[in-house]
């Protein structure tokens, strides 16, 4: 266990609880991605399969997989329940989040038959959830754009959900001089996904400047 | 020897 890979899987943890905080305390979901958030609960699903063969990793492994599957399916849930909670905020959500998901999940379903660690129903599983991984994200930055503004919770949920999959990296780097191994399709989905958010970060990284240039006296 | 691949990452 590196730094990076700690500070990584933290940021993803606080990216769900400020997710979750954000729909309970504004109690409205606007500019939250239904989509991407269904996407996520396919990811966990997909990959964390080896709970069910009871060959834990470890204490902090297992727990962290468990948080992830439970938390990423009480925002669909929390999602769902807007439908009826707040029926024109539903809507609003329905008709903006337009990205197609289907060449999303064909893709990465192709991606997972053609690259993967062995040709297992475990494994193309785990490359599939990889995959997709790095692309979920695309309708929340759809949403984004098309609307151009958005709650600064939401901003700092993406940008939580950007910095644990970079963290990523340097944590592979670091396992890969002192370890001498490194997965190479979790390596290039993850840079697939660091590039995905890197626009993001680029559109995040001016906003806060812009505005702390703007506090400037 | 159970050949499965072990991902000890999240």
């Amino acid at each position: 266990m590196n730094p990076f890979r700690i500070l990584g899987d933290l940021s993803h943890l606080a990216s769900i609880l400020v997710l979750i905080f954000n729909i309970k305390s504004t109690n409205t979901i606007e500019g939250i991605s239904i989509k991407t958030q269904v996407l996520y609960v396919l990811v966990f699903l997909t990959r964390y399969l080896d709970l069910f063969s009871f060959r834990l990793v470890s204490f902090y492994n297992t727990i962290m997989k468990l948080f992830f599957i439970s938390s990423s399916i009480y925002v669909v849930v929390l999602l769902q329940r807007s439908k009826t909670t707040q029926a024109v905020a539903y809507k609003t959500m329905l008709l903006t989040d337009t990205f197609k998901v289907q060449y999303i999940l064909l893709g990465t379903l192709i991606a997972a038959f053609v690259i993967n660690h062995k040709f297992t129903f475990v494994e193309i599983a785990w490359s599939f959830s990889v995959w997709l991984e790095s692309v979920a994200i695309l309708p929340q930055l759809f949403m984004l754009s098309k609307s151009g503004k958005s709650k600064s919770l939401t901003v700092h949920y993406i940008f939580a959900l950007g910095l644990y999959r970079t963290l990523y990296i340097p944590n592979w780097i670091w396992r890969y001089h002192t370890e001498g191994v490194i997965d190479k399709i979790a390596l290039a989905a993850g840079i697939i996904q660091t590039l995905v958010y890197s626009d993001f970060f680029y559109l995040y990284y001016k906003k806060v400047i812009k505005r702390s240039a703007l506090n400037l006296p | 020897v159970d050949s499965t691949i072990v991902h000890d990452e999240l």
